[in-house]
């Protein structure tokens, strides 16, 4: 219990009024990440020992990407071959989402536990999150299929080596201005 | 004509071909013509020792002048699948959006991506997303207590007392944590956001939300810092969410919005393995 106490403890921190309103100084913000960071990272070793226990992996990897919201996820960059999605609902009911994983221009095929093909497309991430500063830009587009969770879910994602089974974005219209990167500057 | 139109089974969205800008949402039976665009204020820089001068900062929003909208003609990519279909739009080189649906989900999603905000002017900024449509809303408009109820507002007022609102903007701005709305007889505007944000309906059928800011003083209220964040050396990129939701007035539209509210915050957590190492559920 001492990595979830760690992260209760840091969530008690961020109740502070500072810390929701976002009026703390730029250290302290700074300090915020860096404890917010640390005790998730650890927590997620208990979430991978439960994942062992729910599933007959007893070495799982069980890779989370904290940095889905900028659309990056580093496991599914280097090994998009063979990828296993797991979910889990903590509600006690079943849930439907969609999801998005980052992925290479490639071709996909998502199934679930019973090997039934899941319906999925591949969307462009947007050109501006793309040139997002220190963001890796091998991974410019996200792979979207509708997963539906009773509590724990597992959905495979494979390369196609044809380009047949892929549900491919048709682009209807497209007016663009001139789209003038922004360079990356050092720092 | 010059309007291209993306929808799917439930959600039918019109947009002005040759701005890009959205013109029109159909969805539970109802149709209204919603205008949607990002707006910047100026962040006033004041006199801090006199109590209703201060600089607009982290404690206080408190724009210089009027707001600038962006309603120019925009760049634009739509992207038509049979799961989801998008809208990606290039407002300037520091805005952009995807307006997105997906099959079988009721709402409109709104993904903002806005940042660095350039201070190169040496002003201050701060940008909100505004959604204009027709609804006689007569200066009310609802906004959530805490995820909780919604508390009636109305324009220039309160609700025990006569205000001198000397700020027009800033004094009708509330807090919103999960959803603000308008309603006339016949429609129901809601938008529901991911996170805390500031927002208000400055004119009739008008709702707007505080996306971003980037401020160069302080407001003296206590941080004695500018709201000016740089990492990087170049100012914070911050992307999320908004949700709208368009329905009849009169069918209890409050509860799709209570459960949409629980689907955008549905706690998932994603984990990926090799799947050489495939797993069974027990």
């Amino acid at each position: 219990t001492e990595d979830l106490d760690e992260l209760r403890q840091v969530m008690g921190i961020m109740q502070h009024h500072d810390a929701i309103t976002g009026t703390e100084k730029q250290a302290v913000a700074r300090d915020y990440d860096r404890l917010l960071t640390d005790a998730m990272v650890d927590a997620q070793d208990n979430a991978r020992a439960a994942l062992r226990v729910l599933t007959n992996l007893s070495t799982g990897q069980f890779d989370s990407c904290l940095e889905l919201n900028i659309s990056v996820c580093a496991f599914t960059r280097e090994s998009a071959n063979n990828v296993v999605v797991t979910l889990f609902n903590p509600l006690a009911h079943p849930s439907t989402q969609f999801v998005r994983v980052p992925v290479k221009q490639q071709q996909y095929l998502v199934t679930d536990e019973r090997g039934r093909a899941v319906p999925s497309e591949l969307v462009p991430v947007p050109w501006q999150v793309l040139s997002i500063q220190h963001r890796p830009n091998d991974t410019q587009h996200e792979l979207v299929f509708k997963a539906t969770v009773d509590k724990l879910a597992n959905y495979y994602i494979r390369v196609l080596p044809s380009p047949k089974a892929l549900q491919r974005f048709e682009r209807v219209h497209s007016l663009r201005h001139d789209r003038n990167r922004i360079e990356p500057k050092d720092e | 004509t010059d309007e291209l139109v993306v929808q799917n089974s439930q959600i039918k969205l019109t947009f002005v071909k040759s701005t890009g800008h959205l013109k029109t949402i159909e969805m539970n039976g109802v149709s209204e013509n919603i205008e949607q665009n990002f707006a910047i204020y100026k962040g006033a820089m004041g006199n801090n020792g006199i109590a209703q001068n201060r600089s607009s900062g982290a404690y206080i929003f408190r724009p210089d002048g009027e707001v600038t909208v962006l309603s120019d003609k925009i760049g634009y990519t739509v992207y038509d699948g049979a799961q989801v279909k998008e809208v990606h739009q290039h407002v300037n080189e520091w805005i952009s959006q995807v307006i997105r649906l997906y099959e079988g989900v009721n709402r409109v999603e709104f993904e903002w991506l806005v940042g660095p905000i350039p201070i190169d002017d040496d002003n201050g900024k701060e940008i909100v997303t505004r959604f204009k449509s027709g609804l006689v809303s007569n200066g009310v408009f609802f906004t959530d207590s805490n995820g909780r109820e919604m508390i009636k507002r109305e324009l220039n007022k309160r609700e025990y007392f006569t205000p001198n609102v000397t700020e027009s903007v800033s004094g009708n701005y509330y807090p919103v944590t999960a959803r603000i709305a308008l309603e006339d007889s016949q429609k129901r505007l809601a938008l529901l956001n991911d996170r805390a944000q500031g927002g208000s309906s400055l004119a009739d059928g008008q709702l707007e939300l505080m996306l971003h800011r980037r401020l160069l003083r302080d407001d003296a209220f206590g941080v004695s810092e500018a709201l000016n964040e740089t990492q990087f050396g170049t100012g914070l990129i911050a992307r999320g969410k908004v949700f709208l939701i368009l329905n009849e007035a009169e069918s209890k539209p409050t509860v799709a919005e209570r459960l949409a509210q629980q689907e955008i915050h549905l706690p998932f957590w994603k984990f990926f393995s090799s799947s050489n190492t495939a797993s069974v559920v027990k």
